[in-house]
């Protein structure tokens, strides 16, 4: 069950890891940019789960509503022997209408992994094995959440399946419902 | 079994990213850097199993005769909604009687998230689990490498297991024999 180990190897070496520093991180960009993330509620690191594993790697391809802006300042830790890895996270600026909102914003990387593997004939992972472990992951990786104490109201988990209909701002608007 | 999956995300995250850009990015280091990295040898990622998945943040910890130098030029991406996320890599400087060597060398990050999966008292993961699945990720690691064209010839797997005895320069000796 590949999931299984992908949940909780972003749990320990990512979030666990990210979390704890984001107030403050936060606080530093605030500083920077004005204020920006004001209101308390997108004080949180917004992890989107598309159980279709389908990632871009940039969130205005996904829905011209959203752009990249601004990055948090960045996280430097000396890591498993690799000195000054770098931990960076994006600001999104989401457009609802004619309000400008902005909001931390990323895919869940493991899906990428789960995706990219669907595609490489050596893993024989099949596409309906690849929705099984995406949602297997979803639940693996909110229980562990559930229970981490260092994470506590830093996350916001945003699982979707895409919609069938040409539904143009559909990532944005799921975005800002949360 | 977690290790399967560590493995899988390892390659698909990582080394098939990182590897195919080795290259050019040891030419980029050696005009900044008097050819440092001249033989044709060291023109690959070096990276460290330990089957007690114990990890050190810094070589140096381990074996005082490994010094950290310098970086590769950082590779940037977009990938999972990130702008630009650093990959690096730390050149290390190996003493070797008093023969400098150079070498790009990290340890596999996954074997952290098993170390840190047996110390988390939620993951129900003893240290018998932990020494399986790092024997399982080295194999499953290996296997892919093996078939995977676009990483050949630019890394090299240490697997090894700490000497009981008092050795302080077993890892430097360790990397320079591979
Ligand atoms: N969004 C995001 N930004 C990050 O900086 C980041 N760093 C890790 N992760 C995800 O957390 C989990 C744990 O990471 P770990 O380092 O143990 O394994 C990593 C690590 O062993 C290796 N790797 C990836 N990026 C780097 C890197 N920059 N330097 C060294 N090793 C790396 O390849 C594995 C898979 O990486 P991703 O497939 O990107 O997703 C990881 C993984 O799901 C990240 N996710």
């Amino acid at each position: 069950n590949v999931a299984h180990g992908l949940a909780w190897s972003y749990y320990i070496g990512y979030l666990k890891i990210v979390l704890p520093y984001l107030k403050d991180r936060i606080g530093g960009f605030n500083r920077a940019h004005n204020n920006l993330l004001k209101c308390k509620e997108t004080w949180k690191l917004h992890i989107l789960l598309p159980l279709s594993c389908e990632i871009h790697s940039d969130l205005g391809e996904a829905d011209s509503n959203i752009r990249s802006g601004m990055d948090l300042p960045e996280l430097s830790l000396d890591r498993g022997g690799t000195k000054r890895r770098s931990y960076k996270h994006t600001v999104y600026e989401i457009l609802d209408e004619d309000k400008k909102n902005y909001c931390i914003v990323e895919y869940a990387t493991p899906l990428l992994s789960l995706h990219a593997m669907s595609q490489d004939e050596n893993a024989a992972f099949s596409r309906q094995d690849r929705l099984e472990q995406a949602k297997l992951f979803y639940r693996t990786l909110e229980g562990i959440l559930q229970r981490a104490t260092d994470c506590a109201g830093c996350y916001r988990l945003i699982v979707y399946e895409e919609p069938r209909d040409d539904n143009k701002h559909f990532l944005s608007k799921e975005i800002l419902q949360h």
